[in-house]
C-alpha cells in the first residue's frame, strides 16, 4: 500500500524524519520539508556525521557539503567544503533561491552565506578537537594518501611524491604553505 | 549524511543531503552529497533517491541518478536502489554504502552493500499508514 505524502531519510535519524513531517502537515512545501528535516540534523549532529564539531580534517577543521533539490523545476542548490557557517542546506536553499549557479564551494561560499545573513561561526568543538589530536597521536591514521614518502600507512605528513621534486617545486609548495598558515 | 526525499501529496518531490564529510580528510576533498545526481536528486515525473556512504567511490557512479532512471522506467524503488547498489558492487565489492529510493505515488525502498559489519540499514519513513515516523531496515546484498 502506499499513500502520500511521504518522507524517508537515511539512517534511524527521527528528529529528521518528524521534523520534515511536521512542516509538511503545517503546509510547507516538499522543499521546506527537506530543508527543515536536514537542518535538524545540522544541529542535531547527527552521529557525528552531519552539521559542525564532526569529521576533522587533516588540520582539524570541520568543513560541510549539503544539496537541495527541486524535483519539479529540476533546481538544485549546493555548497561543498563550506567553512564556519553551521547551517549548510539553508544556505544551499539560498543558492537556488538568490542566485543562477548551481554549487558554491569553501570560504567564497561561507562569504555568499555570510552576504545572506548566516553566522560566520567556529565550527569546532571540544569533540571534534579530541578526536583529531587521537588521530595525531595514532600517527596521523588512517589517512587518504598513497604512494608518498614518508609511508603514509606508518607516518604523518607532510608528504611528498617519492621521486625527487625540483628544487622550483619545493620553494612553490612551501609558498604555498606560508601562505596557508597565514591564512586565519 | 543525512539524505532525504520527500513526495508531496500531489507527488511532488524534493530530495537533499547534508554532511560533515569523511573524517580526517585531506583538506579540500567534497565527496558525494552535494552533487546533484550522487549524494540525491529529485524529478517530480519519476521518483528520488539520497546516498550515503564512502562519497569518494560512490560519486563515481551518480547512484541518486541512475535510481530515479530505473523508477522512471517503472521500476519498483527497492529495485531501482538494490541496482543500483550492484552496479557499484560490480567495481568496488567492499564499498560501504546505501541508498534509499522512493517513486511519485510513494512506494519507497532502500538498499545497502554487504560488508564485514554492515548487514542491515536502518532508515527513516513517515507517511498517513504510519501513526509516527517509523525506523525500517533493510538486508544489505
Amino acid at each position: 500500500a502506499t499513500a502520500l505524502p511521504l518522507v524517508i531519510n537515511t539512517w534511524a535519524f527521527r528528529k529528521a524524519a518528524e521534523t520534515a513531517w511536521k512542516v509538511l502537515q503545517l503546509g510547507g512545501s516538499e522543499l521546506d520539508a527537506v530543508e527543515r528535516g536536514c537542518s535538524q540534523c545540522e544541529i542535531d549532529q547527527c552521529d557525528g556525521s552531519v552539521g559542525y564539531g564532526g569529521s576533522p580534517d587533516e588540520s582539524g577543521e570541520t568543513t560541510l557539503d549539503a544539496m537541495i533539490m527541486d524535483g519539479n523545476t529540476m533546481e538544485v542548490g549546493a555548497v561543498a567544503d563550506l567553512r564556519r557557517v553551521k547551517n549548510a542546506i539553508g544556505v544551499a536553499r539560498k543558492v537556488i533561491e538568490y542566485t543562477k549557479h548551481t554549487l558554491l564551494v569553501g570560504e567564497s561560499a561561507s562569504m555568499f552565506a555570510v552576504r545572506m545573513g548566516f553566522p560566520y561561526e567556529d565550527l569546532t568543538t571540544p569533540k571534534s578537537l579530541s578526536i583529531y589530536s587521537k588521530w595525531l597521536n595514532q600517527s596521523c591514521q588512517p589517512n587518504y594518501w598513497k604512494n608518498v614518502v614518508p609511508d603514509s600507512s606508518k607516518s604523518c605528513g607532510p608528504y611528498k611524491r617519492p621521486e625527487k621534486v625540483s628544487y622550483k617545486e619545493e620553494q612553490t609548495i612551501k609558498d604555498l604553505q606560508r601562505r596557508v598558515q597565514n591564512h586565519d | 549524511t543525512i539524505g532525504m526525499v520527500v513526495v508531496g501529496g500531489s507527488g511532488t518531490i524534493a530530495s537533499g543531503t547534508s554532511t560533515n564529510g569523511a573524517v580526517h580528510k585531506i583538506p579540500g576533498r567534497v565527496g558525494d552529497s552535494p552533487i546533484a545526481g550522487a549524494g540525491a536528486y529529485a524529478d517530480s515525473t519519476a521518483g528520488g533517491a539520497a546516498a550515503t556512504g564512502d562519497g569518494d567511490i560512490m560519486m563515481r557512479f551518480l547512484p541518486s541518478y541512475q535510481a530515479v532512471e530505473y523508477m522512471r522506467m517503472g521500476t519498483d524503488p527497492a529495485v531501482a536502489c538494490q541496482r543500483v547498489i550492484s552496479r557499484i558492487q560490480k567495481y568496488a565489492p567492499r564499498f560501504f554504502g546505501a541508498v534509499i529510493c522512493a517513486n511519485t505515488t510513494g512506494s519507497y525502498g532502500a538498499a545497502c552493500n554487504k560488508i564485514p559489519g554492515f548487514t542491515q540499514f536502518h532508515f527513516m519513513v513517515s507517511s498517513p499508514l504510519l501513526s509516527q515516523p517509523t525506523e525500517q531496515v533493510v538486508d544489505c546484498i
